[in-house]
């Protein structure tokens, strides 16, 4: 569980809006509910796990989340239906 | 800050700031490192409360926000693990700096070593603050940057500042260009840093034309003091220096070394430990080498030096900064630099003394790009020309929220340099114009302040570089700010968040990529796709191939927001081995908000590009009675 913890990095996800329903219309639950929805099959037992994976929940900027994920965890993720990017968050400088 | 608005011409009780009401009512957010809330600077005095849209909250305890700062909320570590969350305190400084810049009440009385002494105040006075943490010490990771977006844009501010980025990137990677754009569809006008990584070609952060990219310049004041080798008063040379001690004696020579040449392991840029024997002896350290210019005053007077004299690499030429350094010092340019160790070599025992001038009003070179102002053109875009503008980015004075020169006011204040001061002068203004105009989109607002900037420094000659040559167009972009002219621009070059799809399309762009970045759905194949340069953009980048003889045409669209009825000419400097045509050369308007388009079209001459000369420069404006409005342009070969 250590090693997988240290493992961990977080990363910007972008996914697609879901073809169903509109979910800008709908509550910010219902949107992180989607987004966890893309989080890796061990934590899905554990929602309190699955709730402190993700670090920022998008609404505005376009449909995605920040997680905390293993390399692993990202490439296991890429195989969900409605995916479409994720990369490592980058640290940008002030100026 | 204490002498740009001066500067910049915005003056107590007239002029721009009496029309704008000193910007209240509008909202500008800034993300940063936080703020010092409680500060002077961020009293509420002569500020009416929020307007009613506003949804954002101040996260510090009721005492500490008001009328001013109205928003307050800490991205760093926040995210839905983390139980501790903790309002935006500044455990920097930038932040407050950068916030004061920007938005900062009046405080009178504001000085730092007691220099730039005066009333210290932002560009929009009366504006609110909205402040989004998302920089700690290790820097600004993106992930939060977005989420201070996402609130920022659910907040309802009217203008971002921000005064970070990173290295250039595809506008779908980079989440600055992706938080922008929703930025601006919602009417929210968004101003960044350059970046600080000039004076190389192609070293700009934040391209995105969507975004008012904003390099640094200087002003007319100068924090002076001076390095006098040998025994002749004449053989001085000018530097700056923030802190000028006035217990040091500037009438006794002082032993000169070189640090290149003395202690155990001789290092030019005096890093950490290299120093030895200097005792009592002025410094000549270089600027550079991964050691910042306050590091070096720090080993100097490690290694028991009496005072330090810095000079800057060549590339940096005469842009010296006045910066606080732990020991008597002055800051010269390369040239100055080269005499210098040339007199050092020349004698068996070489002599110096530093003397401070203190703070001096009144260099008619000024505003001179910074050497460290980053270049164009766009990597990104090269089609865009960028950065769009310059502003008053060296020796800024602002809040600060501890006191660096042992000051037991409450009121402290810092002087520091870089796009990061320059960036929240232009969202001030920003700010203003949003007051004046509420009905103006982000870029309209962006191409009054583009089209009416100034290209001459205060002798009349055109601004300068670090080299004291004239800049180029990529360092300066559209020039240099001109708040009162930009309130009354005559024309604007308007761009509406769909006009910007065809333009994505045209770099190439995946339809998911764009849609990344637009929020909707975009198929290329049934948008038509446009060149970057036919974006309705207040300026022009034309790129020419080897051996391109055809013509390249574009298109631009402009909005009559002057008198109903106005007619324009038009002025043509057209670039270095460049034909231009412009089609037609009258626009006569009858109405407000009149829309007249005309064509442009260039053509490279015969042997263009192959005389040596890479890049070349010229302008397209529309001048009536009343107004000049001016597009840069800019030809790579």
């Amino acid at each position: 569980a250590q090693e997988e913890q240290n493992s961990l990095q977080t990363y910007i996800v972008w996914v697609e809006k879901p073809v169903s329903r509109n979910i800008f219309s709908q509550s910010q639950e219902d949107l992180e509910s989607w987004y966890q929805s893309f989080l890796p099959e061990t934590t899905v037992n554990s929602n309190e796990l699955k709730s402190s994976r993700i670090v920022h929940a998008y609404r505005n900027v376009g449909t995605g989340f920040a997680a905390k994920l293993t390399p692993e965890e990202v490439k296991a993720m890429e195989k969900k239906q409605g995916f479409v990017s994720a990369r490592p968050e980058r640290i940008l400088p002030l100026q | 800050t204490t002498h740009t608005p001066d500067f910049l011409g915005l003056h107590q009780g007239y002029g721009l700031w009496k029309q704008t009401n000193y910007g209240e009512g509008v909202i500008i957010g800034v993300l940063d490192t936080g703020i010092a809330a409680g500060h002077p600077s961020f009293s509420d005095e002569g500020v009416p409360p929020p307007p009613a849209r506003w949804k954002g909250k101040c996260e510090f305890n009721a005492t500490l926000c008001n009328n001013k700062l109205i928003g307050a909320k800490n991205f760093v570590g926040s995210g839905k693990g983390n139980t501790t969350d903790s309002p935006p305190v500044d455990n920097h400084g930038h932040g407050t700096h950068t916030s004061s810049t920007a938005a900062g009440n009046f405080v009178a009385g504001a000085s730092v070593f007691g220099e730039a002494n005066g009333t210290a105040v932002g560009m929009a006075p009366y504006a609110h603050l909205a402040m989004y943490k998302v920089c700690a010490g290790a820097g600004c990771a993106d992930g939060d940057i977005l989420a201070a977006l996402d609130a920022a844009v659910e907040d309802g501010v009217d203008v971002l500042s921000l005064s970070l980025g990173g290295e250039s990137l595809p506008f779908y990677d980079d989440v600055i260009a992706i938080g922008a754009f929703a930025a601006i569809q919602k009417g929210i006008f968004f101003s960044c840093a350059a970046g600080n990584s000039g004076p190389s070609y192609n070293s700009l952060s934040n391209e995105a034309p969507w975004i008012l990219t904003v390099g640094a310049s200087t002003t007319d004041r100068i924090l002076k003091s001076e390095a006098q080798i040998g025994d002749d008063k004449n053989n001085h040379f000018d530097g700056k220096s923030l802190s000028q001690p006035e217990d040091f004696d500037s009438t006794v020579s002082l032993p000169l070394a070189y640090a290149g040449s003395v202690g155990k392991q001789p290092s030019a840029s005096c890093k950490a430990g290299s120093l030895e024997n200097v005792e009592g002896k002025v410094v000549l350290c270089e600027t550079g080498g991964g050691v910042t210019n306050i590091a070096k005053g720090e080993e100097v007077k490690r290694a028991g030096g009496a005072a330090m004299i810095l000079m800057n690499q060549e590339t940096d030429g005469f842009s010296t900064l006045a910066e606080s350094h732990v020991l008597p010092s002055t800051h010269v340019s390369y040239a100055a630099g080269l005499q210098i160790k040339s007199y050092i070599r020349s004698t068996s025992s070489p002599t110096a003394k530093i003397l401070f001038n203190g703070t001096v009003i009144g260099d008619a070179l000024a505003p001179k790009v910074a050497s460290f102002s980053s270049r164009g053109p766009s990597s990104a875009s090269p089609g865009i020309l960028k950065p769009d503008i310059i502003g008053p980015g060296v020796s800024i004075l602002a809040a600060w929220p501890v006191a660096v020169d042992q000051t037991q006011s409450k009121a402290t204040f810092n002087i520091i340099s870089g796009t990061s001061m320059s960036t929240p002068h232009l969202s001030g203004i920003a700010a203003l114009l949003k007051s004046s105009h509420p009905d103006w989109s982000p870029a309209a607002i962006k191409s009054a302040i583009m089209t009416t900037a100034n290209v001459l420094n205060l002798a009349g000659k055109p601004i300068v570089d670090q080299r004291l040559e004239p800049a180029d167009i990529f360092a300066t972009g559209a020039g240099h700010v001109n708040p009162s002219k930009a309130n009354d621009p005559g024309l604007v070059y308007d761009t509406q968040p769909k006009d910007y799809i065809p333009y994505l399309c045209g770099l190439n762009y995946t339809d998911q990529q764009i849609q990344l970045i637009t929020k909707q759905a975009v198929i290329c194949s049934q948008v038509e796709a446009i060149p970057e340069a036919q974006l309705n953009y207040p300026s022009f980048s034309i790129k020419i191939r080897s051996n391109e003889t055809q013509s390249q045409y574009y298109t631009r669209t402009v909005r009559n927001v002057g008198p109903a009825s106005s007619t324009y000419n038009l002025d043509l400097l057209v670039p270095h081995k460049m034909g231009m045509s412009v089609n037609p050369q009258v626009l006569t308007f009858t109405e407000v908000n009149q829309e007249l388009t005309f064509h442009v079209e260039f053509s490279a001459e015969d042997g263009a590009g192959k005389d040596g000369v890479p890049i070349s420069q010229g302008y397209l404006r529309w001048f009536s009675d009343k107004y000049n409005v001016t597009s840069p342009i800019a030809v790579v070969f």
